[in-house]
């Protein structure tokens, strides 16, 4: 069987709230290292890939790899069920169709449980190496978040450039343009509003800006957003949990045709 | 114009 008991259980909400509006469903894979899911939006432009180890949760058994196939939509209804403090676990025995999610209150003086029926899904996995990037720009996640909300208000598309001091972030649209740019600043002070530049080379690209701010929606899982480029490679924007895993997000660019 | 490439142009499927 698969048990799982996250403490945190808003984790859980603020993981599928940030999933929910990209892909339609997916399947959760559970092994003995974590739960895990791996699925592109339906134009096959975008990946999310979300990984929550094993050690992330307060109790972690699973006997045999699972896939549980789950709509988002059916998932963020239940887990809108839960309170923002209460513990969450999942059970699903081996075989079952269904999965139960269990919210427990802090002083357990309510229980509640949700039963979400499973769904065979055919899924498309693509292997991702695991690149070397031309530059990484970790920037506070609200930063990020404002900057796209921003750009999106002008144009369609954004060019992300970084360079050695600063990352900067360009559009265009039918009434004008816009351009934001952040200087590296490791103020060790304020560590949750540092934004730190690592390149080995000057990197230039352009992505639709519809999929960046839905990748933002993943904004209250981490203090940064962390943005990975290389030339003519899709860009990885990473929110880390703490003590937990990671949501990533893999974004095709934009070419010149 | 500019192109939207899709994520199996960069990744095999796997």
């Amino acid at each position: 069987m698969f048990e799982a008991r996250l403490a945190q259980g808003a984790l859980l909400k603020k993981v599928v709230e940030a999933i929910k509006d990209l892909i339609e469903d997916a399947n959760f894979d559970c092994n003995s290292s974590g739960f895990s899911l791996q699925a592109m939006d339906s134009s096959h432009v975008s990946l999310v890939a979300l990984s929550l180890r094993a050690d992330g949760f307060e109790h972690y058994r699973c006997d045999r790899n699972v896939s549980m196939g789950m709509k988002l939509a059916s998932l963020s209804k239940i887990l809108k069920c839960a309170n923002g403090d209460d513990a969450i676990t999942m059970k699903s025995e081996d075989n079952g169709d269904t999965i139960t999610f269990m919210f427990e209150s802090p002083e357990q003086e309510r229980l509640s449980e949700f039963d979400l029926k499973l769904m065979d899904i055919d899924s498309e996995h693509l292997g991702i190496p695991d690149n070397e990037y031309d530059a990484t720009v970790k920037l506070p996640a609200a930063e990020f978040q404002r900057i796209v909300k921003d750009l999106s208000t002008i144009g369609d598309t954004v060019e992300i450039s970084v360079t050695k001091d600063a990352v900067k972030f360009g559009t265009t649209g039918d009434i004008g343009n816009a351009n934001i740019m952040c200087r590296q600043n490791k103020a060790a002070d304020k560590p949750d509003e540092s934004t730190e530049i690592d390149i080995n080379e000057a990197v230039s690209l352009t992505f639709a800006l519809r999929y960046l701010n839905s990748f933002a929606k993943a904004t209250p899982l981490s203090t940064h957003a962390v943005l990975k480029l290389s030339k003519e490679l899709p860009i990885l924007v990473e929110y880390h949990i703490p003590e937990v895993g990671r949501l990533a997000f893999y974004l095709a660019p934009k070419i010149e045709d | 114009m500019l192109q939207q490439l899709g994520l199996p142009v960069f990744y095999s499927p796997g």
